[in-house]
């Protein structure tokens, strides 16, 4: 998978922008390895 | 004949056209040549995205999270968040064109997610619903976009000079200039102006070399008036060079320790002039560098006008009893039929020998496709036209495609690594035009 590609996956804070206000949660997402 | 004619303005759409007939799409893990290929691995269904929302009613664009149902291509079924088994809002878009980010985006800048007006009344604390739907899930990486960027940049540009097969005569090569690169696909014009000047390949494309590449392998090239090229052309004057060797795509090293392929021996191989039959064929010449002239044994064409370069490492040409074995009808000489001709009795007949099969190149790597999957094909005998098409056939590496409303006698063998065939969604994403199904109920 992404680990092939010389990527893996990485636990990464988004922030989330609402009407009712912003937050942050925790996703997973794809980075090139460092 | 074909005639160009643009899907998108015809009504066709691919989300639409796989869906009511259920079909899938070969995944574009399968195109290695595709933009966004690497990437690929990290796109999937289930995965978050941040996309505007089109079920809003506020004057200002404003954006929701969906996530990925269904894949085909590049296209993705996405639907918004808060709809669970919901399937009316449901609608197409193609990862590689429109408005779509990771989650995350809309925060750093500053865009205003708001949620689908159909759904905004159903659920009370849309905080608590995002967070559990969110936290964990995957979402698109922030390069996503960069690398596939990245990944349509092209080395070659207008006003390069390459030698292309002369598509008039395809024993012979003919120096030609880039016009215009789309997608990797390069318009080419030959140099020397005569008949029918255009000629479309893939960059990648066994059928273009550099400048000098047939006097190296000792092909015949076509000789013409140096004072009438496109060096004294108003568009190129300025901009004209020779494209240089590391451009093009690396040919396996053959290596002729033990035996190589010799003049007389017998083969099959795809017919150039008719792509969807392997014939009968025989190497004519051998060049330098592993490429062979091969003719096929039904012409009666004079002077070998139409034999055709082939690499020794090509994936067009096959040992002796290859279609036997995988039930492909074979393409026979004049004056035999199926019940007349045996391999054994045509190389009695001819005095000829078979080429060893150990000079084939017969990898197969894992391809992923299957019959019955959509994508994109370039219609090789109209190499400008990019038809919507179906992967008819899978014999280890080598594809049949059909070209959808279109008879099975213009269906073509293409290999599985191909330049000439696309994801779905691959037109759209390069601006090239597709051509519809040719039945227009079939279309829309």
């Amino acid at each position: 998978g992404a680990e092939a590609s010389g990527r893996k996956w990485e636990q990464k804070q988004v922030q989330i922008k609402t009407l009712e206000g912003e937050f942050s949660v925790t996703m997973w997402a794809s980075d090139d390895k460092k | 004949t074909r005639t160009g004619q643009d899907a998108f303005v015809m009504g066709f759409d691919w989300g639409n056209y796989l869906r009511e007939r259920n079909h899938r799409a070969a995944p574009v893990s399968c195109f290695k040549h595709a933009p966004l290929f690497d990437q690929w691995e990290d796109v999937g269904v289930g995965m978050k995205v941040e996309v505007i929302n089109n079920d809003a009613v506020l004057p200002s664009k404003v954006y929701w999270i969906a996530y990925i149902v269904k894949l085909a291509g590049y296209k993705a079924l996405l639907r918004y968040e808060g709809f669970e088994g919901d399937t009316s809002h449901d609608f197409w878009c193609n990862l590689g064109t429109v408005d779509i980010h990771p989650i995350g985006w809309c925060a750093v800048n500053s865009k205003l997610l708001v949620p689908p007006q159909t759904v905004h009344q159903r659920i009370r604390d849309w905080k608590a619903f995002l967070t559990k739907r969110l936290v964990g899930a995957k979402t698109l990486p922030v390069d996503f976009y960069i690398k596939m960027a990245d990944s349509m940049k092209y080395p070659f540009r207008q006003g390069m000079r390459v030698e292309v097969v002369d598509k008039a005569q395809l024993s012979r090569t003919r120096t030609a200039v880039v016009d215009a690169v789309i997608g990797g696909r390069l318009r080419l014009l030959y140099e020397d102006g005569q008949g029918d000047t255009e000629f479309w390949c893939h960059m990648w494309s066994p059928l273009v070399h550099f400048v000098g590449w047939s006097k190296r392998t000792g092909h015949e090239i076509k000789k013409f008036e140096k004072k009438k090229d496109m060096a004294n052309h108003p568009t190129f004057r300025k901009i004209y060079c020779d494209a240089v060797p590391y451009l093009f795509k690396k040919v396996r090293s053959v290596y002729t320790e033990g035996g190589f392929f010799e003049e007389g021996m017998k083969l099959e191989a795809i017919d150039p002039l008719n792509l969807g039959s392997i014939c009968v064929a025989t190497v004519h010449k051998v060049l330098l560098d592993g490429y062979l002239m091969v003719g096929m044994d039904y012409s009666e064409t004079p002077g070998g006008a139409d034999w055709f370069c082939y690499h020794a490492s090509s994936h067009a040409i096959f040992p002796v009893g290859f279609c036997e074995r995988n039930k492909i009808d074979l393409t026979l000489p004049k004056n035999y039929d199926k019940t007349s001709f045996s391999w054994p009795k045509y190389l009695e007949d001819t005095a000829s020998k078979p080429a060893p099969s150990r000079l084939f190149n017969m990898d197969c790597p894992s391809h992923g496709f299957e019959a019955g999957m959509k994508l994109e094909a370039v219609d090789l005998m109209e190499p400008r036209l990019i038809c919507v098409a179906t992967v008819r056939r899978v014999v280890s590496r080598l594809l049949r495609v059909h070209f959808d409303g279109w008879d099975e006698e213009f269906d073509q063998w293409v290999d599985c690594e191909s330049s000439d065939i696309y994801p779905v969604g691959w037109c759209e994403i390069t601006g090239y035009q597709l051509q519809p199904p040719v039945s227009a109920d079939e279309s829309t």
